[in-house]
């Protein structure tokens, strides 16, 4: 039997969010440690890694490994019949389930429905995400970071980052013209809008703005978002999901032929 | 121009 509860579907909705636009189906790999989930875009240049450990949630129960391939648009189209304060539990059952449901408790009990929703078999790729100490890692203003995407992406398909001890630059040219952000490394480390920079050397990345708009899709979830980089491998954008868990997105760079 | 490269010539199938 697997069992998860959430106290507030909230989190569960945004997640989803986060990710339908990106990816169409993904396993969703359920262990007693809890829920995770990673899968490349369908272009294959992006790679989306889940995790929301089982400490997180109100209730779980994992009693064997379980795989559950799901359709995200159609668990989107399930968690969007929740309101977010709703109590969510995800039931399954561990022997090679063919379905599992979704149960929305109202917070004044009066109203609960379920849904249940067909699993699939999806055959996808599993890959070996190396630890990296990357050159370079900021943390940033997760909103900035979502208007500096969209904003600079009117001007040019390409965003060039680079960041250096100074702080984080961000370009882009196009027919219309060009755009350049600058961000400097704020002094106050602690507050939500600081940016800090943490550089071993500096780096000069350049990446498709359209994935980047993807990932923005997650900035509900944190207030924060952390950048990653190094010369010639992939970008990693972070984003915490409270203290239970946290979405990861590996970016592959654009390179000069 | 830059050429767009793929995740997976980045991270090894397991």
């Amino acid at each position: 039997m697997f069992e998860a509860s959430l106290a507030q579907s909230a989190i569960l909705k945004k997640v989803l969010d986060a990710i339908k636009d990106l990816l169409n189906e993904a396993n969703f790999e359920c262990t007693d440690d809890g829920i995770k989930v990673q899968a490349m875009d369908n272009s294959h240049v992006s790679l989306v890694s889940l995790e929301l450990r089982s400490d997180g949630f109100e209730k779980y129960r994992c009693d064997r490994n379980l795989s559950m391939g799901v359709n995200l648009a159609s668990m989107a189209k399930i968690m969007r019949c929740s309101s977010n304060s709703d109590k969510v539990t995800i039931k399954a059952q561990d022997d090679n389930p063919d379905k599992v449901s979704f149960i929305f408790e109202s917070s004044n009990q009066e109203r609960i429905s379920d849904y249940e929703m067909k699993l699939m078999d999806i055959d996808a790729d599993q890959l070996g995400i190396p630890d990296t100490e990357y050159s370079c890692v900021v943390k940033m203003p997760s909103a900035e970071f979502a208007r500096i995407c969209k904003d600079l992406n009117q001007f040019g398909e390409s965003l060039v980052i680079s960041c250096s001890k100074e702080g984080i630059k961000f370009s882009t040219s196009g027919d219309l013209g060009s755009a350049n952000v600058k961000l400097a490394q704020t002094t106050d480390a602690d507050k939500d809008d600081a940016v800090t920079i943490e550089m071993r050397s500096p780096v000069t990345l350049t990446f498709a703005c359209r994935y980047l708009n993807h990932f923005t899709k997650a900035t509900p979830l944190s207030s924060q978002v952390q950048l990653s980089m190094s010369d010639e491998i992939p970008l990693l954008v972070e984003y915490r999901i409270g203290d239970m868990g946290c979405i990861k997105y590996y970016l592959a760079p654009k390179i000069d032929d | 121009m830059a050429l767009q490269t793929s995740i997976a010539e980045y991270f090894n199938l397991r």
